[in-house]
């Protein structure tokens, strides 16, 4: 799945991604 | 480092030598949060561990949209304390050879 990007006008670069499925907290 | 629900980890191997180091943040918890969380994805970032302060990355990352205003200080804490650990590890480890 394609990242997601948002460019702060800063300049900073947030990428976003799936969060990674082994860390998600068991429920 | 105390679980703010808001999860900070290294998006890359540590070699102790370089300044700038990409992390991954996301939400493990959202009922932690004050504002609705937009995305529900982890947000990889670079942050300078000399010069950077991670409250400013948190302002920056509610100025993008990621989260509400209300929740800054959950978010830089969080990310404060993962910087803290890597420079505490760092001091603690002879950096590898590249």
């Amino acid at each position: 799945s394609s990242a997601a990007q948002v460019v702060h006008s800063a300049g900073r670069r947030f990428i976003v991604s799936p969060v990674p499925e082994s860390r998600l907290r068991e429920q | 480092a105390e679980d703010t629900g808001v999860r900070v980890e290294l998006a890359e191997e540590d070699d102790g030598l370089k300044t700038s180091i990409a992390l991954k943040l996301w939400v493990e918890d959202p009922r932690r949060l004050k504002g609705k969380y937009r995305d529900g994805g982890a947000i990889e970032f670079t942050f300078d561990l000399e010069k950077e302060v991670p409250e400013a990355v948190a302002q920056e990352m509610v100025e993008s949209g990621f989260f509400h205003e209300s929740d800054a200080k959950i978010v830089g804490k969080s990310i404060r304390d993962r910087v803290a650990l890597i420079k505490w590890r760092r001091e603690r480890t002879v950096p590898r050879a590249p």
